[in-house]
């Protein structure tokens, strides 16, 4: 779906063209930190992400030539995975907190909170650690995000006889484009040879720790939508039933 | 998906 002039230089600024703004709360975080304060506050934003990532989708080059169902499948299958990508970019020099937006910050104390958060508060700030070791740049960053949009129904879709049939070959080109750009941003840093691909491996292995945290967070979320402790707004609470939906 | 594809079929500003 990439038009061929497209450089990895190009590919990577219209990817850093389609990040989305910064996304406030835009209300002080309702005090005391309760169970359902927290959640409350937590999915409202969540919801209110949600709007700009389906905008930024539709920026990553090659995205929208994708049939309909294809888009819709691809977000819903990694908008948690996504979600939690920026929550750890955001939070990379703040250790031991997890900064949702500039203006609601949670240290593990206060996630401690809602029941069940803390292996997941515990799981990201881990994962954020990794991150700071790893010192990821921006533009590193970016392309990762890219490729968890990408990757996300890689493993779902072949088992699926309505997908249209060039569209997994179609996802590989725009797979490796990717893949090529963030080459191209690690060979930036003027490493080694051999340390630019440990370090290319080392960003994928960061992956699966996030498809991980993905899985334990989306079953949180089902459980506090279950026992009704947060009301959902309408596009969380779409996402959040098609996930449970594809997985079960 | 009503909301997804409502945000997804809308052309950019």
């Amino acid at each position: 779906p990439l038009p061929p002039a497209l450089t990895p230089e190009h590919l990577i600024s219209r990817i850093m063209e389609a990040e989305p703004p910064e996304i406030y709360l835009m209300k002080d975080m309702n005090r005391p930190l309760t169970e359902a304060n927290v959640m409350m506050s937590l999915t409202n934003l969540a919801d209110k992400e949600l709007v700009h990532m389906i905008s930024w989708a539709k920026k990553i080059p090659g995205f929208v030539e994708f049939g309909l169902l294809e888009q819709v499948h691809l977000l819903e299958c990694c908008w948690l995975e996504v979600l939690m990508m920026g929550l750890m970019w955001r939070s990379v020099d703040h250790p031991g907190k997890l900064i949702f937006s500039p203006d609601l910050s949670l240290s593990r104390e206060e996630g401690n909170c809602v029941q069940g958060f803390s292996e997941i508060f515990d799981m990201l700030i881990a994962a954020t650690s990794r991150v700071r070791e790893l010192k990821l740049q921006r533009e590193e960053y970016v392309c990762l995000k890219a490729m968890i949009l990408l990757n996300s129904n890689m493993c779902l879709i072949s088992s699926e006889g309505s997908e249209e049939p060039q569209s997994r070959s179609k996802l590989l080109r725009l797979l490796d484009a990717v893949t090529d750009a963030l080459v191209w941003a690690i060979a930036k840093s003027g490493l080694p040879y051999r340390q630019q691909y440990t370090r290319l491996a080392h960003l994928l292995m960061l992956l699966s720790h996030v498809r991980h945290v993905s899985n334990k967070g989306m079953d949180h979320l089902h459980c506090m939508k279950m026992k009704n402790i947060v009301p959902l707004y309408d596009l969380l609470l779409e996402m959040l039933d098609a996930h449970i939906m594809h997985s079960s | 998906h009503t909301k997804l594809l409502q945000l997804l079929t809308t052309k950019p500003e």
